[in-house]
């Protein structure tokens, strides 16, 4: 791994971000903790929807790849949506926000959100 | 995922993260990049949590993800996560949790809590310490005065290790990449000595964000996973971010 060009020597001057390693800023938005948890993500995944939508079919595609009859999504479908009642507060109900404002299966997003250790399997 | 700590002369805070996921979900032959980094970058963004039209604290998120990996709290820490991989994994945490054994903590609900509830570096990393996980993980947390900065390794249920900045013996940063820091890293996957012979290289008298962001855009800290980049100054209360791109020749993670 050290050969180059893996491994490069130290680079300098790259701030502020431009060139080929920086593709864009970061848009801010503000999450409004005031407003009941189903409703604070509302503005954000508004704008964002079909990115979420986009990356989520990405992960379904590869779950089909590995089971082909479907039945990997199916079950997360079926039953992640019952983990999402388990989940603590407020948690719980700003997940179902997100799957109500986007239109994405309640199943799928719980995923997105325990993605972290479902993945350590 | 690269993460660090550093303290500049003046005692200065700063703490600066690669944020690196994807790996093994999908090659895009013809892109030569991870598919599942690809679809998370449009979702970047920063997030400004307000109360009473007071900012409570800020985040770097994916959209759609109600956790943390990365956050301020400004003026009093800072705190991102890195993955951490062991046997007794997430997956062991889920299945107790399926059969009703809720007694740990999603980790992005941990360092959403944290961010969200704690007003200090100290209450910040008891709590990053001692809150029992569903998943082991990495936490990186920087204060807001000299010497506070550490490295928190998680198992699931124990706190294994807390390096700590200290500046007595010349340890000036933490840094963290996916490995406990007493093991040598996986030998196909060491980010950890280019990234600490640049920080070497840097010096604690020329630290700055501006450095910072040049250690992390060095290969092969900045690969094919990389999504975004954060730069936080607690001090300022200051959080920037940026879309990553590596360009060919580059290592796959």
């Amino acid at each position: 791994q050290f050969v180059p060009p893996f491994t490069e020597d130290c680079r300098t001057g790259m701030y502020p971000p431009s060139g080929p390693t920086f593709r864009g800023a970061v848009r801010w938005y503000t999450v409004d903790l005031d407003l009941p948890p189903s409703k604070r993500w509302a503005p954000l995944i508004a704008e964002r929807k079909s990115d979420l939508v986009s990356m989520i079919q990405a992960i379904k595609d590869m779950a089909n790849a590995f089971v082909p009859s479907g039945r990997l999504i199916e079950l997360v479908d079926i039953a992640l949506p019952l983990m999402a009642d388990t989940l603590p507060s407020p948690f719980s109900e700003e997940i179902k926000g997100i799957a109500d404002a986007s239109g994405v299966p309640l199943g799928e997003v719980v995923l997105f959100n325990i993605f972290y250790e479902v993945f350590t399997v | 995922c690269t993460s660090v700590v550093a303290e500049d002369s003046k005692g200065n805070l700063l703490h600066g993260r690669n944020l690196d996921f994807g790996l093994f979900l999908g090659w895009d032959v013809k892109n030569k990049s991870w598919t599942i980094s690809e679809k998370l970058k449009p979702l970047v963004v920063n997030l400004d949590f307000k109360k009473n039209n007071q900012t409570v604290f800020k985040s770097t998120n994916f959209a759609g993800y109600v956790g943390m990996l990365t956050g301020i709290k400004p003026h009093m820490f800072t705190l991102t996560m890195n993955e951490r991989f062991s046997l007794d994994g997430g997956y062991i945490g889920i299945l107790e949790w399926i059969l009703g054994q809720r007694d740990g903590m999603w980790m992005s609900f941990l360092t959403r809590t944290v961010l969200e509830k704690a007003n200090s570096y100290e209450e910040a990393k008891k709590l990053l310490a001692e809150t029992k996980l569903l998943a082991p993980a990495y936490f990186i947390l920087g204060g807001n005065q000299t010497g506070q900065g550490c490295i928190i390794t998680r198992s699931r249920t124990l706190s294994i290790d807390v390096l700590e900045i200290d500046p007595k013996l010349d340890r000036w940063y933490v840094l963290e990449t996916n490995y406990d820091h007493w093991k040598e890293p996986f030998f196909l996957d060491d980010r950890r000595t280019p990234a600490m012979r640049c920080m070497n290289q840097t010096t604690q008298t020329n630290i700055s964000v501006s450095t910072l962001y040049d250690m992390l855009s060095t290969k092969p800290m900045l690969n094919k996973l990389t999504t975004y980049t954060t730069l936080m100054q607690v001090s300022e209360g200051k959080l920037e971010s940026y879309i990553r791109d590596c360009p060919n020749p580059c290592m796959p993670w």
